[in-house]
This record gives C-alpha cells, structure tokens and sequence, in this order.
C-alpha cells in the first residue's frame, strides 16, 4: 500500500463521516446503494463510519458525475481511459466520469471482458480508498492498484489494502482479521442491495 | 449511463474492441532516439498520471528522449513490468486498460513502488540517567 506525501487522514475528531450525492445527477436508489455498499466494505475493518445525507454543501464527502473539463483541472475523456477520481482527506470530493458506461449490479458473470462498460462498485470502493488517504498501491491484486479491466469485477479488499487503512485509522474494533464484522453504515441498512 | 446488470448491456458494447487510448498501440516498440508522429501524445499522458513533471511545458515534441525514457522506466517499475525504458507490447498494453484519474507520482515522489510503510520498533534501554532509544527498521 502507498499514502499519499504528508500521509493526510481525516482528524481524529471526524470518523463518523457523511457523503451526499450531487442532486443535480438525480441518482436512482440502486445507484446509491452502490457507494452504500463500497463505503461498508472500507468501514467493516477500520473505525470509520459513513452516514448518506442529503445536504450536499455540508457532507464531509461530494460524489458527483460530471463529463469533460468538470472544473477541478482533471477533465475527464468520455469512454474508458480515465473513469474517476478522488482527492486527498479532507477534501471529501468524488468524481466519476459520466460518460462512462456503469454497471450497478454486482453481477458480472456473463460479463465480456472486451466490452466498453466498467463494474461501478468496484471504481467506488477504489476511489473511497483515495478519499480516505490511500495512494495507488503497486500490488496488482489490490483495490488501489490504478487500473481495471473492463468486464472485470474487483471489490473484496486485500492484505494489502486493509493494512493500508488500518495503518491510517485503526482496526475496527469488531474486525477479527477474517471475515469482515457486521455493517457499520446506516444507509446500508437499509439499502435494497442488501 | 447506467446498466443495472450485465444482461442489460447492448451488443454495441458487448462486442467493442474500441479502447480508449487506441493510438498508443501505434507507438510499439518504439524507442529511444527516434522521431514518430504522435509520440508527443503519450508524453502528454505520462505527465496527466506525475511521470513527467509539470515543470515541462505542455508542448512536447515528437521525439523520443530521456524524459519519456525515464517516464516509461518508472511506470515500468511501479507497474512491475520489465524495465526496458522502451515501448514494448506489454507496457503499451498496460498503459491502455481504463484506470483511476488520480496521478501515480505526486510532486516527483512515486506513490507505488514506495511499497509497504517502514516501521520501526521503538524501545529504551535504560542505561545511564537518561534512557536511551533504539529503533529496528522492520
């Protein structure tokens, strides 16, 4: 795993973060049930909660799609190339490329490896890693590892990643090292996914 | 766009080849010391991921120098492909695969193959008035 220079976190006294969606992109309740899912899987292991809000001017962290020049100098490309990206604690902003093809569910059996679609969760799950203070890591069976082949399905996070987090923020006191503890996050709860 | 599943995706897309930085294929086996039209494009790319510093300005030349060479070698290391310094088919095949925008190397320091936090064991022993501190990089 790799940290970004200065090894930013998010302070001691905001571990129960909040995300909120742009409403501008009106996302459907499967969508969002998407990043509830990716947010748990990073919660299961190291003391960090996320709650879903609806005030996206006040929530700790923005996720938004946007298409081209989106106003933070990073212009995105349409399809495939670069699919999103997430900056350093504790700025809290999340984009994803909305030209992309995205595929909500998770499941992507009769996926074809050579299509131009991308699986959502897991460039979610990889993008929170950046949000929480992880870089690109060069261990290719990792989360934060910078590519994804389309058709490819990759949301379980390794050694790698979670040392990476818990290096940053503790276990979480429920995780036994094996199987991830029972759900922190609210919104996952109740999320239709689940 | 939005496929709720996999079944949903329609055959447009199931069967493109289409890769997104397509024109770099054209670019294989290319190496140091030579001239080919378009190379600037991939420099370009390097520097979006830190590869090559911002200190360059954005108008790249078409030939093949140090700067790309030293580009390719990192992006070989971080991705622990053979460090050739040259385009081969590998690298090339890797740079296409779609990724994640944030860059690899931030200010010239490359996040990757940095690979795992040193630790260190800290402990005192206590000769002396004042205790002494020993480390163990782990």
């Amino acid at each position: 795993y790799a940290l970004f220079p200065g090894e930013p976190r998010w302070p001691r006294d905001r571990r129960d973060l909040t995300y909120a969606f742009d409403p501008r992109n009106k996302l459907t309740d499967e969508v969002k049930s998407v990043f509830a899912r990716a947010f748990g899987r990073w919660s299961d292991v190291t003391a960090l909660s996320f709650t879903n809000v609806e005030s996206f001017s006040s929530s700790d962290i923005t996720i938004g799609f946007y298409t081209g020049d989106h106003g933070d100098g990073e212009s995105f490309d349409g399809v495939l190339g670069t699919l999103a990206h997430a900056f350093s604690p504790p700025s809290g902003k999340f984009h994803l490329d909305a030209d992309e093809n995205w595929v909500v569910s998770g499941d992507l059996d009769s996926f074809l490896s050579v299509t131009a679609a991308v699986d959502l969760e897991s460039v979610a799950v990889h993008e929170i890693g950046h949000l929480l203070g992880l870089g690109h890591s060069s261990v290719e069976e990792s989360i934060m590892y910078p590519t994804i082949t389309t058709g490819k399905r990759k949301v379980d996070l390794t050694s790698d990643d979670v040392e990476g987090i818990q290096y940053l923020y503790g276990a979480n006191p429920n995780f036994n090292g094996t199987s991830p503890p029972a759900a922190t996050t609210r919104e996952r709860d109740t999320g239709s996914f689940s | 766009w939005f496929f709720p599943n996999s079944t949903a995706i329609p055959p447009s897309l199931r069967n493109t080849t289409r890769v997104f930085w397509d024109a770099f294929s054209n670019f294989t086996g290319c190496h140091r010391g030579q001239n080919v039209d378009g190379l600037f494009r991939i420099k370009k790319y390097f520097q979006r991921f830190g590869y090559i510093p911002e200190t360059f300005t954005g108008n790249f030349t078409d030939d093949f120098d140090d700067i790309l060479k030293s580009a390719i070698e990192l992006y070989q290391k971080n991705f622990r492909l053979n460090v050739t310094g040259q385009l081969d088919a590998l690298t090339i095949k890797h740079i296409v695969v779609p990724r994640c925008g944030n860059p690899d190397v931030v200010n010239g320091t490359s996040l990757m193959h940095s690979g795992r936090r040193k630790t260190f064991e800290v402990s005192f022993s206590p000769g002396g008035k004042v205790p002494r501190l020993h480390t163990v990089k782990r």
